[in-house]
């Protein structure tokens, strides 16, 4: 790098030049929230009101996680380790909200599970998943326990408190995702013979992402000046 | 892009169109919007006496005095920056996440002396 680009990253507070490896498409939150800044630039630079909190970096961040196959229960629709790399957060940056999207492909309301609860649980896993090991432990008190009979086409859930202990990478675990039918098997016959397969809305499940707010007071000092 | 296109013919102080163009700094593949924003800068004299519309400070008024005494002594006050607003940006880090970035006082609105 020129030392002329050194200093306009630097002056960006960026270390070096990004190489991103593949293109992911913008957030539609993100998008949105660009275009409305465009014109005119809002007054406080340093606060999303979106979100109405103090900030003036956000990052969606693409899950890392896999999905674990045990296969017991069967009430057990989906289940899959969540992590997000925070490497990106740069030191002395403050975060603010953390806000975790669980997108499906649709809304989905299928017939054959008409009036079916679905039970969604969170919880926060208390090791990295070892190589071959099918086991993943985590902590049996769940963060998030929610249930819903339809299939939305995202669900979000605030992991503000959660996501500030993640930025230590020793304690950033990740999170195991838990998608049930709630109480039954997940494998009914049907009156016309063969099986019902309650789960088969959650197939519709697409990715999950955290959309993370964070300060970097240096970047902020009219706020500080303000303040 | 830097090129001199005053937005009034005028030599006095005031703000200069200024295109910075991310692509001419080959930063089009990680930036994902905007492609450039209009900077601009100050330039121009602050000449005695200093008139309203050149945004001056009381001290600007006070060197202009002196330099129209003592132009060899005293230089003329600076034509700096007074009001500049934000900008953001979008792009990609080096995890591949979407960034939304936003900068205080990227874009020169006014000048004065």
């Amino acid at each position: 790098l020129s030392p002329q680009e050194s200093m306009l990253l630097k002056s960006l507070g960026l270390a070096t030049k990004p190489s991103p490896r593949s293109l992911a498409p913008v957030p539609p939150v993100l998008w949105r929230i660009f275009q409305k800044r465009a014109v005119p630039p809002p007054e406080d630079s340093c606060r999303v009101e979106e979100f109405n909190v103090p900030g003036n970096i956000i990052r969606v961040l693409a899950d890392q996680g896999r999905f674990i196959h045990r296969g017991e229960p069967r009430s057990l629709c989906l289940e899959k380790r969540l992590y997000f790399n925070f490497s990106a957060l740069e030191e002395g940056e403050q975060l603010t909200m953390a806000q975790l999207e669980i997108k499906f492909s649709h809304n989905a309301y299928h017939a054959s599970s008409a009036g079916q609860v679905f039970e969604l649980n969170l919880y926060r896993a208390l090791q990295m998943p070892l190589r071959g090991m099918s086991s993943h432990m985590y902590n049996h008190r769940p963060l998030v326990a929610q249930s819903f009979a339809r299939v939305h086409k995202s669900l979000l859930f605030n992991l503000t408190e959660v996501a500030k202990d993640w930025r230590a990478p020793s304690r950033n675990l990740g999170l195991i995702l838990e998608i049930a039918v709630d109480g039954v098997d997940g494998m009914l016959a049907s009156p016309a013979g063969g099986l019902w397969n309650l789960c088969s809305s959650i197939d519709a499940f697409v990715d999950a992402s955290l959309l993370v707010v964070s300060l970097n007071p240096q970047q902020c000092k009219a706020t500080r000046k303000k303040r | 892009n830097s090129y001199y296109t005053p937005i009034t013919p005028s030599n006095l102080c005031k703000p200069r169109r200024l295109y910075i163009s991310f692509s001419d700094v080959g930063w089009e593949n990680w930036i994902i919007a905007p492609q450039g924003y209009m900077a601009n800068y100050c330039l121009g004299e602050c000449p005695f006496p200093l008139t309203a519309e050149l945004n001056s400070t009381n001290h600007a008024i006070l060197q202009t005095m002196v330099h129209s005494l003592d132009p060899e002594g005293t230089p003329q006050p600076c034509c700096v920056p007074v009001r500049l607003s934000p900008i953001s940006i979008l792009y990609y880090d080096n995890n591949d996440n979407v960034v939304l970035r936003h900068y205080e006082d990227m874009v020169v609105d006014e000048c004065g002396c």
